[in-house]
């Protein structure tokens, strides 16, 4: 036989949420997700 | 976010970056659909507006908060954002949602454990007053796919945001879809009165079956019932959940002739994109003679009072169950569609019913894979046993198939676990493949089986075959053909064949929302699943060749002046308002919203006066008083002589 076990790859790598993969990814953006718009010195 | 200058457009003009992923590509094109189905919210490639959302692969999922007006404002959709419900959180963050705990009301709904954050991560828990942010007039949503979950930002183990309502404590941070809030909400504030792409939805509870019509020239009718001798009992969109409802369309085939038929037509229909998706579920309790044929009426200049033509024969024995149906049309003029029953020979015993139609211009699901009693297979599969579909064929040629751990992994107890893998089909067939498969994007979808499509709030997630992608380890391709990379395996009735490496995701979705909404409805779960060919988003987009150049009016367009007040630009840079002014009167405020007028400013200059002078006088008296007082106190002091006039 080619293989003798199926390998299974997990995308998310347990990872259930968006805050968690940007926390894994060591982004601390504002509440998480939100980008700081500097400009305008001001959260957006 | 309050201000009409953080709108966009209806129509959001995009730009996909080169280093975006593919599958995200596809995932973020399943989301613009999502968008065109349930809101007005429509998208398009960027082709020279001014301003757009550029999509690119950062390092992970983040976007600005309503239309900033910066020309390119960027969305990122890194690694670990692909999915769905990840994709329209950000886009939602881009049309100018905020994240729903942080409404100026959020206190009387959920209880921030501040102690129970993680050090330096308080600023997550921001919350506007309703002078930034407005809630729309809609009650705060605890499902929202804007609403935190739990646990997040959390120091240990204890939950950081705790539900007034305990039983809602889990419902928060739901990424599945849409709610009906989240919808609601987008619709309010983009002033939407139809969505894009949906046509029709009927699940027979109204008496005016949704404006469809019983058809001319047949010998039998359609009813609307509760329950149908012969079967079914129930209908299919309350599963006998709520006494008094419960109805469907029933087409009896116990008595009448051979050949009788009935035409059950709905309300004229106006598409826009010439192709639909008409879904429905049907029981068919009559003589495996009988027949159920899906027909459509179209109009046109040669055909004012409509020409049928006929779209395909619901093949299926009679089954004790409610089926799921999908059929793809391709009609470019208005039209009808026509259910159309037939009695065959023999006898029979029930009919055919209909319940739960949706039509809507989308592409069909390909394959149904049904699970009867989830629930039970939730409960006693072992934990790290994995259940697999049948083998499904893609118009491709490509067989593939899909693996469940219904009660999770050791590494994701509590979570139902989905792959994907392609596996052998036909040989011959499989020779004459493109091997390593490319670029195919298998999407498995978890419905969720509410009678309306635009409410579902299914759950899905797609993986794409990258055909450069190399086993672990290995010289091998992931996705070259199974019989070389995969596994024979054998099927329970002794059918072999090869299964490939599997992709997909461990937490796919927690068991206990499998259990909500109706994912699970008659004791059963429905995948759909369907491979895509997106070899066409593996080229760049192209650049529009002009770009539209700053217009002092665009900006002029997110600002309102009331009062018939004019929007000007002010050095080309900022809009500002002029004001109407006549001869004894004038508006002012940024927006015109204040009126004065002569008489208000003679009453003002009167009033002042008369304050300033009754100041004054007030101030002199007292200066007198204070300064005789003084004077007289120095003089006894000093022992001075204090003359008086005795003659006076």
């Amino acid at each position: 036989l080619p293989t003798s076990k199926i390998t299974e790859y997990d995308v998310d790598g347990g990872k259930e949420d968006l805050f968690e993969v940007n926390q894994a990814a060591g982004l601390d953006l504002f509440e998480g997700d939100i980008l700081f718009d500097e400009k305008e010195g001001r959260n957006s | 976010i309050i201000g009409d200058e953080y709108l966009w457009p209806t129509t959001v003009p995009y730009y996909f970056g080169d280093d975006l992923d593919i599958n995200a590509k596809g995932v973020i094109l399943k989301a613009f659909e999502q968008y065109r189905l349930k809101t007005c919210i429509d998208y398009k490639p960027w082709s020279g507006e001014k301003n757009y959302i550029s999509v690119f692969k950062g390092s992970g999922c983040f976007s600005s908060v309503g239309n900033r007006r910066v020309g390119k404002q960027q969305l990122s959709i890194g690694a670990g954002c692909d999915r769905i419900a990840t994709i329209e959180h950000e886009f939602l963050h881009a049309l100018g949602f905020w994240h729903e705990q942080s409404r100026a009301d959020r206190d009387d709904y959920v209880t921030i454990m501040w102690d129970r954050i993680e050090a330096g991560r308080e600023h997550n828990f921001n919350k506007y007053d309703d002078t930034t942010s407005s809630s729309l007039n809609v009650p705060y949503d605890y499902g929202s796919m804007m609403h935190y979950s739990k646990n997040s930002f959390r120091n240990g183990t204890e939950p950081t945001i705790v539900t007034k309502i305990p039983s809602f404590s889990d419902v928060i941070g739901q990424r599945m879809e849409f709610s009906d809030s989240d919808l609601l909400k987008l619709s309010r504030r983009y002033n939407c009165t139809r969505t894009t792409t949906f046509l029709d939805t009927c699940d027979f509870e109204l008496e005016n079956i949704c404006g469809m019509i019983q058809g001319q020239g047949d010998q039998a009718d359609w009813e609307r019932v509760s329950e149908a001798i012969g079967g079914p009992d129930m209908d299919y969109s309350n599963m006998g959940r709520c006494t008094g409802t419960g109805y469907f369309m029933h087409f009896s085939t116990i008595n009448g002739m051979e050949g009788d038929s009935a035409l059950l037509e709905s309300r004229l229909l106006y598409p826009n994109r010439n192709y639909q998706c008409l879904q429905f579920f049907y029981y068919h309790s009559g003589n495996v003679n009988d027949k159920l044929e899906i027909w459509v009426r179209e109009y046109n200049e040669a055909n004012p009072d409509g020409k049928l033509r006929m779209i395909e024969v619901v093949n299926g024995l009679p089954e004790p169950l409610w089926q799921l149906h999908h059929l793809s049309l391709a009609i470019s003029t208005k039209f009808r569609v026509v259910f159309k029953g037939t009695k065959g020979a023999g006898t029979s015993t029930g009919g055919i019913s209909l319940d739960d139609v949706n039509l809507s211009e989308t592409t069909c699901p390909e394959h149904v894979w049904r699970i009867k009693n989830f629930k039970s297979i939730m409960e006693n599969t072992p934990m790290d046993t994995i259940i697999y579909s049948p083998r499904f064929r893609s118009k491709y040629g490509y067989t593939f198939q899909m693996g469940l751990y219904p009660n999770g992994t050791s590494t994701s107890p509590g979570e139902l676990g989905a792959f994907a893998y392609l596996v052998s089909g036909d040989n011959a067939t499989d020779d004459n493949l493109t091997w390593p498969c490319p670029w195919m994007q298998i999407t498995m979808m978890l419905m969720d089986q509410h009678a309306d499509i635009r409410k579902r709030m299914s759950n899905q997630r797609s993986i794409t075959t990258d055909p450069n992608q190399k086993l672990q380890d290995s010289t091998m391709f992931t996705w070259d053909n199974p019989r070389k990379v995969g596994m024979e395996v054998e099927d329970a009735d002794g059918t072999k064949y090869f299964r490939g490496p599997g992709y997909g995701t461990s937490v796919y979705l927690t068991q206990a929302r499998a259990l909500t909404r109706d994912f699970i409805k008659g004791g059963d779960a429905i995948f759909l699943l369907t491979m895509e060919d997106i070899a066409h988003l593996v080229s760049s987009q192209p650049v529009p060749t002009t770009v539209e150049p700053t217009t002092p009016s665009n900006l002029c367009t997110s600002v309102k002046c009331e009062n018939n007040g004019v929007c000007v630009m002010d050095n080309d840079k900022i809009a500002v308002c002029r004001c109407a002014v006549g001869n004894d009167w004038w508006y002012y405020g940024d927006r015109c919203q204040y009126k004065s007028s002569n008489n208000d400013a003679m009453v003002t200059a009167v009033v002042s006066s008369v304050v300033v002078f009754a100041v004054m006088l007030v101030v002199t008296v007292v200066s007198v008083v204070c300064l005789r007082k003084k004077y007289k106190k120095k003089m006894n002091k000093t022992g001075g002589v204090t003359t008086t006039n005795m003659y006076a």
